[in-house]
């Protein structure tokens, strides 16, 4: 049994009648895009990353502050942006060349972007 | 994050997941939510993956990400992933790969890899339990057919668990939240015994979208961390993907 779990107002009864979704908890829904596995692995993003690629860089760069606020002396940026790129030719294909694309239709440096999709692994800790 | 497959009275299989994700990743004061989640909201996509002109695969997943956390390969099979903590964790992974020793596989693009190229419920099975990885996992994989769904529990070297459907035993749905299905979870984050009394109030004859829905609205199943939730039919080529937020009060995690 929980704990802080158990004390209402954090938990509540089973909820009913919530589908379709509507109300507080209920925030939009998700579009869709396609993605053309026939294209080359640096095309594949391009569209759908030129719809959101502000919404990418404001992520990453959440991120960056982060880091920073542990690790004030930036020497951590500085590894991710100089370091992380020289093993994309290490990762699996297509997955380094899709990488690689999504880098080039943000405009983002391509180690932020390879440290987002490294993300699990760096954080199961 | 909660993840569950389940099997109607007439054989059809339901899966669905709530993900969470960004837990300590700095906390939005004014907005009294975790300041990463929010910032993955606006990323959620869902992509239908195309080849020659038709549908490989559809996922739920981020921009700018290219592995794959929540997706289904329609009429065959739906995969979901969630996290799996542990202190032989993915870092060492990625510290091996970094010294060469490249032998396992990213987590994420083993799902994908999966989602795109295996063809029937058991080879996705097999390699997402055979497969070398770099970081421990939960797997859980739905089908097309009765009783074929399951929660594969991954270390990094080895499957250490599969936790199968098995309706004879009243086993009708699986649900994985973050912990081992043998062990009790961490008592200040019980997201398990909340959505395992609300599937059994709802009972195996009335599941459905809807009262799967319900399940991962209630409160602390959704959570501060909750991005998105995902409901997905194999048989019916169906998934349904919605942002989620969790208006105060509700628990961080």
């Amino acid at each position: 049994s929980g704990l802080a779990q158990d004390v209402p107002p954090y938990t509540e009864d089973c909820r009913s009648g919530t589908y379709p979704p509507s109300g507080p908890t209920f925030k939009g829904n998700v579009s869709w895009y396609t993605v053309n596995l026939d294209q080359a692995p640096q095309e594949r993003w391009q569209k759908l990353i030129s719809e959101k690629k502000t919404a990418l860089s404001i992520l990453i760069q959440a991120i960056k502050d982060l880091a920073t606020s542990f690790f004030p002396s930036e020497k951590i940026i500085k590894l991710v942006d100089t370091k992380l790129p020289l093993l994309i030719g290490t990762l699996p294909c297509p997955f380094g060349e899709e990488i690689k694309g999504i880098a080039d239709a943000s405009g983002l440096p391509l180690g932020e972007v390879m440290l987002f999709n490294i993300f699990y692994e760096v954080f199961t800790v | 994050c909660t993840s569950v497959v389940a099997e109607d009275k007439s054989g059809k299989l339901y899966h669905a997941r709530n993900l969470d994700f960004g837990l300590f990743l700095g906390w939005d004061v004014k907005n009294n939510s975790w300041m990463v989640t929010q910032l993955l909201r606006p990323l959620v996509v869902n992509v239908d993956f195309q080849r020659n002109g038709k549908t490989v695969f559809v996922s739920t997943s981020f921009a700018g990400y290219v592995g794959m956390l929540t997706g289904m390969k329609p009429g065959i099979f739906s995969l979901t992933m969630n996290e799996r903590f542990s202190i032989d964790g993915g870092y060492i992974g990625v510290l091996e790969w970094i010294l060469g020793k490249r032998d396992g596989m990213w987590m994420s693009f083993l799902t994908r890899s999966v989602l795109e190229n295996a063809t029937s419920y058991e080879e996705a099975k097999t390699l997402l339990s055979k497969t070398k990885l770099l970081a421990p996992a939960y797997f859980i994989l739905g089908g097309n057919k009765s009783e074929e769904g399951c929660v594969i529990t991954r270390s990094r070297a080895a499957c250490l668990d599969i936790w199968e459907l098995d309706l004879k035993n009243g086993t009708w749905y699986v649900l994985e939240t973050n912990y081992d299905h043998w062990k009790a979870p961490l008592p200040i984050d019980n997201r398990r015994d909340p959505a395992m009394k609300c599937m059994r109030r709802t009972s195996q004859q009335n599941i459905s979208f809807g009262t799967i829905y319900d399940m991962l609205s209630t409160k602390p199943v959704l959570n501060k961390l909750t991005t998105y939730t995902t409901l997905m039919s194999v048989s019916d080529n169906k998934l349904e993907a919605y942002l989620r937020i969790c208006p105060d009060p509700c628990m961080p995690w």
